[in-house]
Order: C-alpha cells, then sequence, then structure tokens
C-alpha cells in the first residue's frame, strides 16, 4: 500500500534528496534546499511541472521565454544531462555545483570546453569560434567588419592551438585557460555562496518539523 | 579594451546567455 501522507511534499520527477546532492557537489544540505526553492520557481514559471523547460531557462536569463541565444541554448543543453529537454532538479544542482566559488578549477576548465565544443567532437574548431564570435556580435550592439573578426579568431587561435593541428583540444584549453584565468571568470558564481540568504528554505524545514 | 585586442574566448565569456546570475534575480 502506498503512503498517503495528507501533509505529504509534493516531489517532483527528477527530485533528489539534498543529503545526497550535498554529498556530490560543493553546496551543504541547506544550500541544496535553498536551490529547491529556486529550482520550483524557476520550474513553474510556464509549465508547473517541476522541470525547467528551454523557454523557462529562457525567460529566466532574459526576461523573454522566446528569445534565442546560442550559449543560453549550450548551457541548456549542458545542463539537461539525460538530454531529454528538460533540467531536472538533480541536474540543475550538480550542474550550478561547477559554479560554485569552491567547485574546483578544473571542472570549470572542464565545462567551459563541452561548452564552447559546439559539435561535442572532443576540440574546439576554428569555425565554431567564428560562429560564437558571430553570435555574441549579433546579440550585442558591437559592430566589427569580416576582416576584423578574422584577425580576432586567427589571433585567438594561433595563441591556444599550440600543436597547430587547426584545432584546440583540452589539454590546451586548459593551458590557454592557465594563462588566461579571465576566460573562466563566468564560470564562477559569487551568489550561490548566499544562496540560503536569497533563498531561505524555512518552508522546508517546517515541513520536516511537522512530519516529525 | 578595443575589441580587435581582445581574445575572441573573453568577447564571448561576455555574452548574456552565460550570465547565469540572471537566474537568481527575484
Amino acid at each position: 500500500m502506498g503512503c498517503f501522507c495528507s501533509k505529504g511534499v509534493k516531489r517532483t520527477p527528477g527530485y533528489e534528496e539534498p543529503t545526497v546532492l550535498a554529498a556530490e557537489t560543493p553546496f551543504t544540505v541547506s544550500e541544496v534546499e535553498a536551490l529547491y526553492e529556486l529550482f520550483k520557481k524557476l520550474s513553474s514559471s510556464i509549465i508547473d511541472d517541476g522541470l525547467i523547460h528551454k523557454e523557462e531557462f529562457n525567460l529566466a536569463l532574459f526576461r523573454n521565454r522566446n528569445k534565442r541565444n546560442l550559449f543560453a541554448d549550450r548551457i541548456f543543453d549542458l545542463f539537461d544531462v539525460k538530454r531529454n529537454g528538460v533540467i531536472e532538479f538533480g541536474e540543475f544542482v550538480r550542474s550550478l555545483g561547477v559554479f560554485h566559488p569552491n567547485a574546483p578549477i578544473e571542472d570549470k576548465i572542464a565545462f567551459a570546453f563541452r561548452l564552447y565544443d559546439l559539435r561535442n567532437t572532443g576540440s574546439i574548431e576554428q569555425e565554431e569560434l567564428k560562429e560564437m564570435v558571430l553570435a555574441l556580435l549579433h546579440e550585442s550592439d558591437l559592430v566589427l567588419s569580416e576582416d576584423v573578426i578574422e584577425t580576432i579568431v586567427d589571433k585567438t587561435f594561433s595563441q591556444a592551438d599550440a600543436k597547430g593541428d587547426g584545432k584546440i583540444d583540452q589539454e590546451e584549453w586548459k593551458e590557454f585557460v592557465s594563462k588566461n584565468p579571465s576566460l573562466i571568470r563566468n564560470m564562477t558564481l559569487p551568489y550561490l555562496k548566499d544562496i540560503t540568504l536569497a533563498f531561505p528554505s524555512f518552508v522546508l524545514r517546517s515541513e520536516v518539523e511537522d512530519s516529525e | 579594451v578595443a575589441p580587435v585586442t581582445m581574445n575572441a574566448f573573453e568577447l564571448i565569456s561576455t555574452s548574456q546567455g552565460l550570465n547565469l546570475s540572471s537566474l537568481f534575480e527575484k
């Protein structure tokens, strides 16, 4: 027989226990609980099914559900580890863990590499780099001539592609980031250290007390 | 910094799509 808990907390598909997620990420149990509050908010903004759909992700990022952005698409795809088109709570916490100030720098470097390896080939090709620069320019007011774009891409590639084989592999990327640490600045969200202040999990705690 | 002196990855990292702090705005 199932459990009929009148005060039971409704959990969504993909929900994982905070203690489990805290053990696998830089977050404490309280921080994971606070992230669950944020997750509930994001995952119910358009479709209240406890899963973050791409439109909900875009709405939170851009205040516009229909905005398309190459980088937001890439982030969404990397968060969606199961590749089922939605971000579940466990995926959300584990992925955000990489952005925690205390997460290992190797994890941040690896995540950024996967982000920029648009076609998932295991290396970043010159065409991909150019495609990303064009995407960035498209979303900004910056206008650069084709020549200038080529120069920026060529120059960056010549610095990063140490082996000169026309692609940046993980080893080269790691080396390049060690010389240019600012490249992974956006892989750290200082905000995550204060997540319990932003999303105090009073409700969750009182539910725990209720059941005791 | 003039864009032409910028590293392409530096330029890319300024994308709004990579600024996840927006997720935490109330």
